[in-house]
């Protein structure tokens, strides 16, 4: 693959277990391989560099058919192309145990917060143990308010007092931690959609963004788990944490192709700076390194 | 399922007989999808397949069987065998015995370590928990909730001391009250971090533990293989726990894991809750591997 020889039979088996290595996963890479080989056919692309060029491309067209806007990120200051929703920004965050949504809340907090707006947290996970201190103590060091109840409280109600806090107080944005959830537990994704029916009621067009936790060294239960969150809660963004470890994070590709749902975020690490908007060039530069 | 794609294969074989190399070929064509869908590393699948052909071509099929059952049986038999074996209870010898859990950041280590001081509470013994995540964000106080939720006891001396410092310190305290296990929660690592997987080979340096175990999640992808080659090269991995085997992911990182480190598989996490562990079972984990 690194060479710049002739395209071989075992060109394609070698693309192939490049991307199932990468947890691109059986169907979306049979579709890429045979996507670019059918081109290679067509344009007559002979070197493997014109092959590799080719795949990069069509990764990159199945990326870009998500509906990609540009990353909040990159606006977390409001101005007239890119106002902040109205009375309040809410921003819902869900996934399976363990993927970093704590943490991932932390970063995107310290974004809004550096940019000057008025943040705060809600600790709506009242169930893990040590869940809300947890949150308390990113909260304090973002310098975002923390909404919280007791442990074992309704998370509905912890969404309700949190949003109505905001809009008394007037703050700008909102971020809601949830606990982490099995996509397969039938009530605790009830759970979910009643917290997303309590934030629509008290905000017209809330919540505006629900982002979806992924931990990058998923394989592909990564789409059974993006497929039953947006059933439930409509995912509008993909936050793909621990892309820092060597896991490439393949899933995204299928997820951008059978739900079109864009990745936001990326987590590269443990500390509060360690997040960045989504490159999608970049990523699949990386698939490849 | 697998045994539903095979039908189809076989459909063309004529009576029964001997498996021929064309036909075990065939079939193992749809074994390494149905393998690989269920997120099994790569290398892990076409080694496994190897022996699979080894030892269907020129098999017998039972009279009782169709070819293609008589392949699935040998896929699962070898999947078993691969998936079971080595001891799978906690050895409990020295006294105390210290227990070390490893592994990537959020795979279930604080929560397993709570889960296996109950069970082995149950079971007659004195256990002791171990706080010795000083990085995460209230990472002793989630260990201090759950051993007040179980009365079990937590020894910890607060984030500003050095994991193996504490480790040793506790070990130390464990021998004079007389506890029979001492459970280490270590911090989540990744196993590139060089300075992070050398701190885990001081802990286990001054703690000499009996079990070293890899607390791994389900749903891990294709990296599984090269995450526990790492850990096993720098501590040495002596069992495997794989969690959130409640949920729908196909496991087949256990099977990677099993194969290049040889280490056994002992329990797997069922749920969140403190009795959510189970003693392993080869059968259930490969029939839900092959899908
Ligand atoms: N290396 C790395 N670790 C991360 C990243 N994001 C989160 N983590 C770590 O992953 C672990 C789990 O993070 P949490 O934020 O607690 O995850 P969670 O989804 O809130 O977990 P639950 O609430 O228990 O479901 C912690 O040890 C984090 O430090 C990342 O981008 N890179
Ligand atoms: N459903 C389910 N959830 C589990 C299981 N084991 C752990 N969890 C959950 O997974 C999440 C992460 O668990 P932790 O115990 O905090 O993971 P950890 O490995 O200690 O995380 P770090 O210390 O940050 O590396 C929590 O939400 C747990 O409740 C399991 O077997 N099933
Ligand atoms: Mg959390
Ligand atoms: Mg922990």
């Amino acid at each position: 693959l690194t060479g710049t020889g002739q395209v071989t039979d075992g060109l394609w088996s070698e693309l192939e277990r490049l991307l199932i290595q990468a947890d691109v996963g059986v169907s979306t890479t049979v579709e890429l391989v045979e996507k670019v080989r059918a081109r290679a056919a067509r344009e007559k692309i002979r070197d493997t560099a014109g092959v590799k060029q080719a795949l990069q491309e069509a990764m990159l067209e199945l990326l870009q058919g998500a509906a990609i806007s540009p990353s909040p990120i990159l606006y977390p200051v409001p101005s007239a192309s890119h106002p902040l929703p109205a009375p309040l920004y809410v921003i819902l965050v869900v996934g399976v145990n363990g993927v970093g949504k704590t943490t991932s809340i932390a970063k995107l907090a310290n974004i809004y917060r550096r940019a000057g707006l008025d943040t705060v947290v809600a600790a709506a996970d009242t169930f893990r143990a040590a869940a809300i201190e947890q949150l308390q103590v990113w909260g304090q060091r973002v310098g975002a308010t923390v909404i919280a109840h007791q442990p074992g409280a309704d998370p509905g109600a912890v969404v309700f007092d949190a949003l109505q806090s905001c809009l008394a107080r007037k703050a700008q944005v909102l971020i809601i931690d949830t606990a982490g959830r099995l996509h397969t537990k039938y009530s605790l994704m009830e759970e979910l959609k009643k917290v997303k029916r309590v934030i629509a009621k008290q905000v017209p067009g809330a919540p505006h963004e629900v982002i979806l936790v992924i931990d990058a060294t998923t394989g592909q239960n990564a789409l059974a788990q993006a497929r039953q969150f947006t059933q439930a809660v409509e995912v509008s963004g993909i936050f793909l944490a621990k892309l820092d470890g060597t896991a490439r994070g393949g899933m995204a590709f299928a997820i951008a192709r059978e739900l079109g749902i864009p990745i936001r975020y990326v987590g590269t690490g443990e500390a509060v700076d360690d997040v960045a908007g989504f490159d999608p060039q970049e990523f699949v530069r990386a698939l490849f390194a | 399922s697998l045994s539903e794609r095979l039908q189809g294969v076989f459909q063309k074989l004529r009576g029964k007989g001997v498996l021929r190399e064309a036909d075990v070929d065939e079939a193992l064509r749809e074994v390494r999808l149905a393998l690989l869908e269920a997120d099994v590393n790569f290398k892990v699948v076409r080694d496994f397949l190897l022996r699979v052909r080894a030892r269907a071509v020129g098999t017998e099929v039972l009279s009782s069987l169709t070819p293609a059952q008589a392949v699935v049986k040998i896929v699962n038999e070898e999947l078993i065998a691969t998936l079971g074996g080595g001891l799978s209870k906690i050895s409990l010898s020295g006294s105390p015995t210290v227990v070390m859990l490893v592994g990537l950041q959020g795979s279930g280590k604080t929560t397993t370590a709570a889960k296996l001081a109950w069970q082995l509470r149950k079971a007659g013994q004195r256990p002791l928990l171990v706080a010795a995540d000083v990085r995460r964000p209230a990472a002793i106080q989630q260990l201090l909730t759950l051993g007040k939720q179980l009365d079990i006891p937590v020894y910890s001396e607060g984030s500003q001391v050095p994991p193996p410092q504490i480790c040793a310190n506790a070990a130390k305290r464990a021998r004079e009250m007389a506890y029979s296990v001492v459970i280490l929660d270590t911090a989540g690592r990744l196993h590139v971090d060089d300075e992070m997987m050398a701190e885990l080979e001081r802990v286990r340096a001054r703690t000499s533990p009996g079990e070293v175990l890899l607390v791994a999640d389900a749903m891990t992808g294709q990296e599984a293989v090269r995450v526990a080659e790492e850990f096993h090269r720098r501590v040495g991995l002596t069992g495997l726990i794989l969690t959130k085997v409640d949920g729908d992911a196909r496991g087949g990182a256990a099977l990677s894991i099993r194969a290049v480190t040889g280490v056994p598989i002992k329990y797997i996490g069922v749920g969140e809750k403190t009795d959510a562990l189970e003693p392993f079972h080869p059968e259930r984990l490969a029939s839900r591997i092959l899908g």
